[in-house]
């Protein structure tokens, strides 16, 4: 799975994401990406993106909750997002997979629960990552 | 006001002892030429939007990563993509599902969000609209690589499903999968 988030100059933000899918799945399975919410979703806090076991996105909503926490929780991007990923229901059904996200002030959040995930962000406040592993 | 991009090109067991110094120096390569490609758009001026599109249809073109080109082989040895796109600020989203043979899956979830009333569109119907907005097609050679046949074939034989970074990693099963 690839995907990108970005927020440009205007503070519009906008999430993209595109799956070949598991390989071995079973012909019409529908994973987490084309479903808004689940691994892909934008509004007028923030974007993200998602990557990993599809079912546990789609189970979950994993995306959705991110916005959620920073809109009814308050919290900063990097706590909603390591929260949707790392803890609350994603974690009690042990799912597996990491996003990215970006705030409409720039921030930027890269978080996974798994091995690895190829990632990278730039940004106009110093941000310049480029990593694979933790 | 400031401007991000942040892109990923998968997650899961991505094996470090498999990753050989030239594979991990090229990934790291187009993951930095990518980001470089969307940032571009946004200091130019250019919208969130335009800029996600343009950098998801990159790793679609590279058959690095498990979308468009590079897409793993379902159970019968076909390839079906998945894309969503979606705009924060007035919450207009579109996706295509389980399409066969579309180059970019993602432009053409960009169009149905675009061109149609509709958010989502599978199978065939996406695959009709595709063919009526002109976006490109490409025959199943183009999706073929040996490393996701490779896959399938391993898959197979242990008759489980996995992320396309999986070797011997986590396996997929039971309600997960």
């Amino acid at each position: 799975t690839v995907g990108a988030v970005a927020v440009d100059q205007f503070g519009h933000t906008a999430a993209a994401t595109s799956t070949g899918g598991m390989t071995n799945k079973r012909i019409g399975r529908v994973g987490d990406t084309p479903v808004p919410g689940a691994g892909n979703y934008a509004n007028k806090f923030c974007a993200v993106s998602g990557t990993g076991v599809g079912e546990h996105f789609l189970r979950t909503l994993a995306c959705y909750e991110v916005a959620c926490r920073m809109e009814f929780g308050e919290m900063s991007l990097e706590e909603a997002g390591r929260g949707s990923i790392c803890g609350g229901r994603f974690k009690e059904i042990d799912g597996s997979g990491g996003l990215v996200a970006v705030d409409t002030l720039g921030n930027v959040c890269l978080c996974f629960n798994t091995e690895g995930m190829y990632r990278a962000a730039r940004s106009s406040k110093g941000v310049d990552v480029v990593a694979i592993y933790d | 006001g400031s401007v991000a991009i942040a892109i990923h090109g998968g997650a899961g067991t991505i094996p470090r002892n498999s990753m050989t110094s030239e594979m991990d120096a090229e990934l790291r390569s187009v993951l930095k030429e990518t980001v470089e490609s969307g940032y571009n758009i946004l200091t130019q001026g250019g919208t969130a939007l335009d800029a996600v599109e343009k950098v998801v249809l990159q790793m679609e073109d590279n058959p690095l990563f498990n979308a468009g080109k590079g897409s793993v082989f379902t159970s019968a040895g076909t390839h079906e993509m998945d894309a969503a796109v979606m705009e924060g600020h007035t919450l207009r989203c579109g996706g295509v599902t389980c399409v066969r043979g579309v180059r970019n899956p993602i432009s053409l979830a960009r169009a149905v969000m675009e061109k149609t009333r509709h958010v989502l569109l599978c199978g065939e119907g996406a695959e009709e609209f595709a063919r009526e907005i002109g976006a490109p097609f490409e025959p199943p050679e183009y999706f073929f690589t040996k490393r996701r046949f490779d896959q399938l074939q391993r898959a197979i034989e242990k008759n489980v499903t996995r992320l396309d970074h999986s070797v011997d990693g986590k396996e997929v099963e039971g309600k997960t999968g």
